[in-house]
């Protein structure tokens, strides 16, 4: 799912 | 944060300095794609929407709002400025965008972690940036004579691509449950286009130098 998804890059 | 993704980041902001700043010295975008700067602005749009919904650092706010208002300002400068828009070479800058925009909207909607709108098009965000430097590219392999600082802009674009391939290497080993394919297969598919002008770059600068040797 979208949540587990580490999105802190830019 | 490691040190690789700060320095990838901090080049990355770098190239785009450098870009504005020649802009605005020089008053020219000669050499510059308005075409890339372009779907670079549609990449920054559509991946940082979770500006309104997600709060990561101020570190992220601030270089998510810096990079879309950069990319906007580049487009105006080549578009509206009075002096600078008169540089652009808009015979030489053809590409075709619609051909990297939709195979990129298509495969966004068939690979992705969720279907949803925010994800499909942060999916499509990260596709698109893969290949939004190619109209550049190829502008830049037509007027090969353009000054150095527009070869620099993409020298950094692509210094900055090579920093964040040690970054994922790095979190792979040291942060457990870090993956992301999408991001990994896109990011790797950038940094070989940018290998491939690199190539194409010292071979055609070295047969330059040949040539210009006195006889």
């Amino acid at each position: 799912a979208a949540d587990e998804l580490v999105k802190d890059e830019l | 944060m490691n040190i690789f993704r700060f320095a990838g980041d901090m080049t990355h902001l770098c190239s785009i300095v450098v870009l504005l700043l020649k802009i605005e010295a020089t008053k020219s975008c000669a050499g510059v794609s308005l075409r890339t700067q372009e779907l670079y602005a549609v990449v920054f749009v559509s991946r940082y929407l979770d500006l309104f919904f997600t709060f990561i650092s101020v570190y992220n706010t601030v270089m998510k709002v810096f990079f879309i208002t950069s990319s906007f300002c580049i487009i105006w400068y080549m578009r509206h400025h009075r002096i600078v828009s008169q540089t652009y070479d808009r015979e030489q800058d053809t590409f075709r965008v619609a051909f990297l925009v939709v195979p990129c909207i298509f495969l966004a909607l068939l690979v992705n972690h969720e279907f949803s709108m925010v994800e499909v098009l942060w999916t499509f965000s990260i596709y698109l940036e893969s290949v939004a430097i190619l109209p550049q590219l190829i502008l830049l392999q037509r007027t090969f004579n353009v000054d150095t600082l527009t070869s620099n802009y993409v020298f950094l674009l692509g210094a900055y691509r090579a920093l964040y391939i040690l970054n994922w290497l790095y979190r792979y080993f040291t942060e457990p449950g870090y993956s992301q394919w999408i991001v990994w297969s896109s990011g790797t598919l950038q940094t070989a286009i940018y290998c491939d002008f690199f190539y194409y770059y010292v071979v055609s600068w070295r047969k330059n130098e040949r040539l210009s040797l006195p006889s």
